[in-house]
C-alpha cells in the first residue's frame, strides 16, 4: 500500500546552514521521511527535500504530547567519540574517550548524560555505545 | 537515495520550545 508519512508543523523559522538542509518558515507543514537519532530529520515540504533539526518541529496531531522516550535513571553506558565544550548552562563538556551514562534520549539529538556528579545535555552524534568502535 | 545527515550537531531547540518543556 501507499506509505503514509507523519506530518509535522515547523514551530520557528529555520535557515539552512549546510548543503543538504532546507530553509523553512514557522507554520510550514513537512512530511518526515527519516528520523535520525542524532536529531536531524529528513523531510519534504512541497518541492523541497532535506534535513532539518527535529527540535524545530512538532507533530501536527497531538502537539502537546511529548514523543520523547522516558528517562532511564539507571543510565546506559556510552563512550564519547568527539569532544564537545558546553555552550549553554544545561550542557556538559566532555573530552573524547570518556565513558558516561545516558539517562534520557531526547529526539532533538541532545541527550541527557551523567558523568560522576555532573549532568547535562550532550550531542548524541558524538556518542557511541560503550565497547563499540567510534 | 537520502544523503547523509549534516556532520555537526543540530541546533538546540528554539527558545519557544525550551519554555514549553520547563
Amino acid at each position: 500500500g501507499p506509505i503514509i508519512l507523519d506530518t509535522y508543523r515547523v514551530i520557528a523559522d529555520y535557515s539552512k546552514t549546510s548543503k543538504h538542509e532546507i530553509t523553512l518558515r514557522t507554520d510550514d507543514l513537512v512530511e518526515i521521511v527519516e528520523k535520525n537519532q542524532n536529531g536531524w530529520w529528513f523531510c519534504q515540504c512541497e518541492n523541497k527535500r532535506g534535513w532539518i533539526p527535529a527540535s524545530y518541529l512538532e507533530p501536527l496531531d497531538g502537539p502537546e504530547e511529548s514523543e520523547d522516550a522516558d528517562p532511564n535513571y539507571e543510565g546506559e553506558l556510552y563512550t564519547t567519540c568527539t569532544a564537545y565544550k558546553a555552550e549553554q548552562d544545561d550542557e556538559i563538556s566532555l573530552e573524547p574517550g570518556q565513558t558516561i551514562e545516558v539517562i534520557h534520549k531526547l529526539l532533538d539529538g541532545w541527550w541527557v548524560v551523567r558523568k560522576g556528579d555532573e549532568t547535562g545535555h550532550f550531542p548524541s552524534m558524538f556518542l557511541q555505545k560503550a565497547g563499540k568502535e567510534c | 537515495s537520502i544523503k547523509q545527515p549534516p556532520q555537526n550537531p543540530p541546533p538546540r531547540p528554539p527558545a519557544e520550545m525550551r519554555r514549553k518543556r520547563v
